[in-house]
């Protein structure tokens, strides 16, 4: 495993801490995406359905068992927990699931590269990540005062994105026959999602002043 | 341990 690959995990892992960080302590979910959270929970689902077939290494299964619980635990916490769900900001959360997943699910069935059951539900996870932010940054756009937990929080998960870019472009030069296109292409739509807000959340660092999205 | 099809992945 390479460093790229390895610092992309690590801040992924925390943007999901930074996340159940804030539902967890402050007991508020407020400027939190539940449509893009419920969509990552299914992302993981879809990707991990070999996680008792297959097995890579420790660090694998157990980085997957903390993605899959960690997704349906923030789910479980705006939908269920009686205090964090009231901070749910329902008005301005509207996007529509099946927008995202039907298209996602019918391209992964047209384009594969095997056209096996788990392969197919790989490459819909892959489609499905790509896009899965969507809801979260039109909240983000809504949300007048983005708050610095909701702010990093997207951050780390763009900065994951980023490393994994750098992980690739390594892999491709120093593994052979390491060529996937639709991994890449699907990581680079999610990478140039988080640009726009990448360059906003300089700025307002830059200029230290809090950060919000021109609507 | 990391396999060919970089499925070794998260």
């Amino acid at each position: 495993m390479n460093i790229f690959r390895f610092s992309g995990d690590m801040t992924h892992l925390m943007s999901v801490l930074v996340l159940l960080l804030k539902i967890h302590t402050i007991k508020s979910c407020a400027g939190i995406s539940l449509k893009t959270q419920e969509l990552y929970a299914l992302v993981f689902l879809a990707r991990y359905l070999d996680i008792v077939t297959n097995f890579i290494s420790l660090y694998n299964t157990i980085m997957k068992l903390i993605f899959l619980g960690s997704s349906f635990m923030i789910v479980w916490y705006i939908r269920r927990h009686r205090i964090v769900r009231r901070s749910y900001d329902k008005e301005h959360d509207t996007f529509r699931h099946l927008f995202l997943v039907l298209p996602c699910f019918i391209l992964a069935l047209l384009i594969n590269e095997r056209s096996a059951f788990k392969e197919i539900m790989w490459t819909f996870s892959l489609y499905l990540e790509a896009v899965a932010i969507l809801p979260q940054l039109v909240l983000l756009q809504r949300t007048k005062n983005i708050d610095n937990l909701t702010g990093q929080y997207v951050f780390f998960l763009g900065a994951y994105r980023a490393l994994y870019i750098c992980n690739w472009i390594y892999r491709y030069f120093t593994e052979p026959h390491y060529v996937h296109w639709i991994t890449w292409i699907s990581g680079l739509v999610q990478t140039l999602l988080y640009a726009d807000f990448f360059y906003y959340y300089f700025n307002s660092w830059k200029n230290n002043v809090k950060l919000q999205l021109p609507a | 341990t990391e396999d060919q099809n970089g499925k070794d992945e998260l």
